[in-house]
Protein backbone atom coordinates (compact mmCIF):
# COMPACT_ATOMS: atom_id res chain seq x y z
CA UNK A 1 0.00 0.00 0.00
CA UNK A 2 2.83 2.35 0.73
CA UNK A 3 4.13 1.93 -2.89
CA UNK A 4 0.67 2.90 -3.88
CA UNK A 5 0.98 6.59 -2.47
CA UNK A 6 4.36 6.83 -3.91
CA UNK A 7 4.04 10.17 -5.92
CA UNK A 8 1.94 11.71 -3.29
CA UNK A 9 4.55 11.06 -0.63
CA UNK A 10 7.12 12.44 -2.99
CA UNK A 11 5.27 15.79 -3.96
CA UNK A 12 4.28 16.35 0.14
CA UNK A 13 8.34 15.07 1.29
CA UNK A 14 9.89 17.03 -0.87
CA UNK A 15 12.76 19.38 0.32
CA UNK A 16 12.60 23.02 -1.17
CA UNK A 17 16.09 23.74 -0.35
CA UNK A 18 17.68 21.54 -2.72
CA UNK B 1 -14.74 46.82 0.84
CA UNK B 2 -15.54 45.43 3.13
CA UNK B 3 -13.23 44.20 6.01
CA UNK B 4 -11.62 41.46 5.78
CA UNK B 5 -10.63 39.15 8.90
CA UNK B 6 -6.77 38.72 9.62
CA UNK B 7 -7.46 34.92 8.93
CA UNK B 8 -8.98 35.26 5.15
CA UNK B 9 -6.19 37.70 4.78
CA UNK B 10 -3.72 35.01 5.24
CA UNK B 11 -5.96 32.35 3.65
CA UNK B 12 -5.69 33.87 0.30
CA UNK B 13 -2.23 34.96 0.66
CA UNK B 14 -1.64 31.12 0.28
CA UNK B 15 -3.64 30.60 -3.36
CA UNK B 16 -2.02 30.15 -6.45
CA UNK B 17 -1.51 32.64 -8.55
CA UNK B 18 -3.36 31.65 -11.71
CA UNK B 19 -1.38 32.75 -15.03
CA UNK B 20 1.22 31.33 -12.93
CA UNK B 21 -1.05 28.07 -12.57
CA UNK B 22 -1.83 28.76 -16.35
CA UNK B 23 1.68 29.01 -18.01
CA UNK B 24 2.71 25.65 -15.71
CA UNK B 25 0.14 23.36 -17.11
CA UNK B 26 0.51 24.70 -20.50
CA UNK B 27 3.86 24.10 -20.67
CA UNK B 28 3.36 20.31 -18.95
CA UNK B 29 0.64 19.88 -21.93
CA UNK B 30 3.65 21.17 -24.18
CA UNK B 31 5.91 18.75 -23.18
CA UNK B 32 3.29 15.90 -23.14
CA UNK B 33 2.09 16.48 -26.73
CA UNK B 34 5.69 15.93 -28.13
CA UNK B 35 5.14 12.24 -26.72
CA UNK B 36 1.67 12.01 -28.66
CA UNK B 37 2.69 13.59 -31.78
CA UNK B 38 4.73 10.70 -32.93
CA UNK B 39 1.89 7.90 -32.11
CA UNK B 40 -1.45 9.75 -32.80
CA UNK B 41 -3.83 12.55 -31.72
CA UNK B 42 -4.59 12.54 -27.97
CA UNK B 43 -7.88 11.46 -27.07
CA UNK B 44 -10.00 14.46 -25.38
CA UNK B 45 -10.41 12.30 -22.51
CA UNK B 46 -6.95 11.84 -21.72
CA UNK B 47 -6.34 15.55 -22.33
CA UNK B 48 -8.69 16.29 -20.13
CA UNK B 49 -6.69 13.71 -17.48
CA UNK B 50 -3.89 15.23 -17.99
CA UNK B 51 -5.25 18.80 -17.21
CA UNK B 52 -7.03 17.47 -14.05
CA UNK B 53 -3.52 15.50 -13.02
CA UNK B 54 -1.54 18.72 -13.24
CA UNK B 55 -4.07 20.60 -11.29
CA UNK B 56 -4.29 18.35 -8.67
CA UNK B 57 -0.42 18.61 -8.61
CA UNK B 58 -1.27 22.31 -7.82
CA UNK B 59 -3.89 21.55 -5.26
CA UNK B 60 -0.98 19.44 -3.05
CA UNK B 61 1.57 21.88 -3.55
CA UNK B 62 -1.08 24.42 -2.51
CA UNK B 63 -1.84 22.62 0.20
CA UNK B 64 1.50 21.37 1.62
CA UNK B 65 2.81 25.57 1.58
CA UNK B 66 -0.31 26.73 3.50
CA UNK B 67 -1.25 28.10 7.05
CA UNK B 68 -1.86 25.38 9.30
CA UNK B 69 -1.34 22.63 6.55
CA UNK B 70 2.91 22.61 7.13
CA UNK B 71 2.31 21.86 10.67
CA UNK B 72 0.94 18.61 10.07
CA UNK B 73 2.63 15.13 9.81
CA UNK B 74 3.14 13.84 6.61
CA UNK B 75 0.86 11.10 7.57
CA UNK B 76 -2.09 13.99 8.29
CA UNK B 77 -1.67 15.20 5.41
CA UNK B 78 -1.87 12.32 3.21
CA UNK B 79 -5.02 11.25 4.67
CA UNK B 80 -6.66 14.71 4.57
CA UNK B 81 -5.70 14.59 0.94
CA UNK B 82 -7.35 11.12 0.12
CA UNK B 83 -10.54 12.20 1.15
CA UNK B 84 -10.70 15.62 -0.21
CA UNK B 85 -8.92 15.67 -3.65
CA UNK B 86 -11.78 15.01 -5.52
CA UNK B 87 -14.36 18.06 -3.77
CA UNK B 88 -10.77 20.26 -3.98
CA UNK B 89 -10.44 19.68 -7.54
CA UNK B 90 -14.07 20.36 -8.66
CA UNK B 91 -13.90 23.35 -6.37
CA UNK B 92 -11.26 24.81 -8.61
CA UNK B 93 -13.43 23.91 -11.82
CA UNK B 94 -16.18 25.62 -10.47
CA UNK B 95 -14.63 28.35 -8.91
CA UNK B 96 -12.78 29.41 -11.65
CA UNK B 97 -16.18 29.14 -14.07
CA UNK B 98 -17.29 31.85 -11.45
CA UNK B 99 -14.02 34.49 -10.92
CA UNK B 100 -13.14 34.36 -14.65
CA UNK B 101 -15.75 32.45 -16.97
CA UNK B 102 -18.67 33.04 -19.01
CA UNK B 103 -22.31 31.68 -18.83
CA UNK B 104 -22.32 28.47 -21.36
CA UNK B 105 -19.18 27.49 -21.83
CA UNK B 106 -16.48 26.25 -19.46
CA UNK B 107 -13.04 27.80 -19.19
CA UNK B 108 -10.40 25.47 -18.26
CA UNK B 109 -7.67 26.29 -16.33
CA UNK B 110 -5.65 26.97 -19.26
CA UNK B 111 -7.83 29.73 -20.51
CA UNK B 112 -9.50 27.61 -23.27
CA UNK B 113 -13.12 27.72 -23.80
CA UNK B 114 -15.61 24.67 -24.37
CA UNK B 115 -18.90 24.99 -25.03
CA UNK B 116 -21.06 23.18 -22.23
CA UNK B 117 -24.13 22.42 -25.03
CA UNK B 118 -21.09 20.49 -26.94
CA UNK B 119 -19.88 18.58 -23.58
CA UNK B 120 -23.23 17.32 -22.96
CA UNK B 121 -24.13 16.43 -26.65
CA UNK B 122 -20.69 14.26 -26.75
CA UNK B 123 -20.69 13.24 -23.26
CA UNK B 124 -22.43 10.12 -22.27
CA UNK B 125 -25.29 9.79 -20.06
CA UNK B 126 -22.98 9.63 -16.56
CA UNK B 127 -20.68 12.91 -17.92
CA UNK B 128 -23.90 14.49 -19.56
CA UNK B 129 -25.76 14.45 -16.32
CA UNK B 130 -22.52 15.73 -13.84
CA UNK B 131 -22.04 18.66 -16.66
CA UNK B 132 -25.34 19.81 -15.94
CA UNK B 133 -25.52 19.25 -12.17
CA UNK B 134 -21.99 21.13 -12.01
CA UNK B 135 -23.55 24.09 -13.79
CA UNK B 136 -26.34 24.31 -11.70
CA UNK B 137 -24.10 24.69 -9.38
CA UNK B 138 -21.95 27.10 -11.06
CA UNK B 139 -25.58 28.99 -11.53
CA UNK B 140 -26.39 28.66 -7.57
CA UNK B 141 -23.22 29.74 -6.54
CA UNK B 142 -23.45 32.95 -9.19
CA UNK B 143 -26.47 33.83 -7.82
CA UNK B 144 -24.55 34.00 -4.15
CA UNK B 145 -22.21 35.99 -5.49
CA UNK B 146 -19.51 33.91 -3.94
CA UNK B 147 -15.74 35.80 -4.02
CA UNK B 148 -12.52 34.78 -4.13
CA UNK B 149 -12.33 35.24 -0.48
CA UNK B 150 -14.93 33.11 0.12
CA UNK B 151 -14.03 30.65 -1.73
CA UNK B 152 -10.10 30.51 -0.43
CA UNK B 153 -12.02 29.84 3.04
CA UNK B 154 -13.97 27.20 1.13
CA UNK B 155 -11.07 25.09 0.19
CA UNK B 156 -9.60 25.04 3.98
CA UNK B 157 -13.29 24.29 5.31
CA UNK B 158 -13.05 21.01 2.87
CA UNK B 159 -9.39 19.94 3.56
CA UNK B 160 -9.67 20.38 7.21
CA UNK B 161 -12.29 17.47 7.69
CA UNK B 162 -12.15 16.65 11.33
CA UNK B 163 -14.22 13.21 9.78
CA UNK B 164 -11.37 11.53 8.66
CA UNK B 165 -10.80 8.29 9.96
CA UNK B 166 -7.31 7.32 11.94
CA UNK B 167 -5.97 11.27 12.00
CA UNK B 168 -2.80 11.51 14.50
CA UNK B 169 -3.75 15.58 15.27
CA UNK B 170 -6.99 15.38 15.18
CA UNK B 171 -7.71 18.49 17.63
CA UNK B 172 -5.24 20.38 15.21
CA UNK B 173 -7.63 19.72 12.60
CA UNK B 174 -10.71 20.53 14.19
CA UNK B 175 -9.68 23.63 15.38
CA UNK B 176 -9.22 25.03 12.43
CA UNK B 177 -11.91 23.66 10.74
CA UNK B 178 -13.46 25.27 13.43
CA UNK B 179 -11.63 29.18 12.85
CA UNK B 180 -12.49 28.84 9.64
CA UNK B 181 -15.61 28.35 9.92
CA UNK B 182 -15.89 31.01 12.42
CA UNK B 183 -13.46 33.22 9.62
CA UNK B 184 -16.01 32.56 6.74
CA UNK B 185 -19.43 33.52 9.00
CA UNK B 186 -17.44 36.59 9.79
CA UNK B 187 -16.83 37.18 6.54
CA UNK B 188 -20.14 36.59 4.59
CA UNK B 189 -21.67 38.98 7.40
CA UNK B 190 -19.68 41.85 6.58
CA UNK B 191 -20.46 41.65 3.29
CA UNK B 192 -24.23 40.16 2.87
CA UNK B 193 -27.44 41.87 3.72
CA UNK B 194 -29.18 38.49 4.27
CA UNK B 195 -26.54 37.28 7.11
CA UNK B 196 -27.27 34.01 7.93
CA UNK B 197 -29.52 32.40 5.06
CA UNK B 198 -26.39 33.68 2.97
CA UNK B 199 -23.57 31.55 4.89
CA UNK B 200 -26.46 28.47 5.36
CA UNK B 201 -26.94 28.69 1.13
CA UNK B 202 -22.76 28.22 0.97
CA UNK B 203 -22.95 24.91 3.18
CA UNK B 204 -26.18 23.98 1.01
CA UNK B 205 -23.67 24.57 -2.18
CA UNK B 206 -21.05 22.58 -0.08
CA UNK B 207 -23.13 19.42 0.43
CA UNK B 208 -23.80 19.17 -3.30
CA UNK B 209 -20.18 19.78 -3.78
CA UNK B 210 -19.83 16.78 -2.14
CA UNK B 211 -21.99 14.62 -3.63
CA UNK B 212 -20.86 15.77 -7.29
CA UNK B 213 -17.70 14.74 -5.87
CA UNK B 214 -18.40 11.67 -5.42
CA UNK B 215 -20.18 11.23 -9.14
CA UNK B 216 -16.85 12.23 -10.44
CA UNK B 217 -15.04 9.30 -8.60
CA UNK B 218 -17.53 7.30 -9.54
CA UNK B 219 -17.18 8.67 -13.12
CA UNK B 220 -13.65 8.20 -13.23
CA UNK B 221 -13.31 4.72 -11.73
CA UNK B 222 -15.36 3.39 -14.25
CA UNK B 223 -13.25 5.37 -16.94
CA UNK B 224 -10.23 3.58 -15.15
CA UNK B 225 -11.69 0.15 -15.08
CA UNK B 226 -12.61 0.01 -18.79
CA UNK B 227 -8.84 1.37 -19.36
CA UNK B 228 -9.31 4.75 -20.43
CA UNK B 229 -7.68 6.37 -17.55
CA UNK B 230 -3.72 7.60 -18.29
CA UNK B 231 -1.98 5.07 -15.18
CA UNK B 232 1.17 6.28 -13.40
CA UNK B 233 -0.04 10.09 -12.06
CA UNK B 234 -0.97 11.49 -9.25
CA UNK B 235 -4.96 11.75 -10.50
CA UNK B 236 -4.73 7.77 -10.51
CA UNK B 237 -2.80 7.07 -7.41
CA UNK B 238 -5.74 9.12 -5.40
CA UNK B 239 -8.31 7.17 -6.74
CA UNK B 240 -6.69 4.08 -5.70
CA UNK B 241 -5.91 5.30 -2.48
CA UNK B 242 -9.49 5.94 -2.07
CA UNK B 243 -10.66 2.53 -2.65
CA UNK B 244 -8.08 0.48 -0.93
Amino acid sequence: KKKDNALLRYLLDKDDTV
Amino acid sequence: GPRIPQLVLEFLHCDPDELQLRRKIIARLQQEQTGWETHRDPETFSLMCTIADQMLCSIVEWARTSIFFRQLKVSDQMKLLHHGWSELLLLDIISRQILYGKEGSLLLVTGQEVELSDIVFHAGPALASLTQRGQKLVEKLHILKVDRQEFSCIKFFILFNPDVKELEDHGLIKSVQEQVERALLEYTLTTSSQYLSRFVDLLLCLSELRSLSTLMEDYLNFKHLSGEMPCNNLLSEMLHAKQA
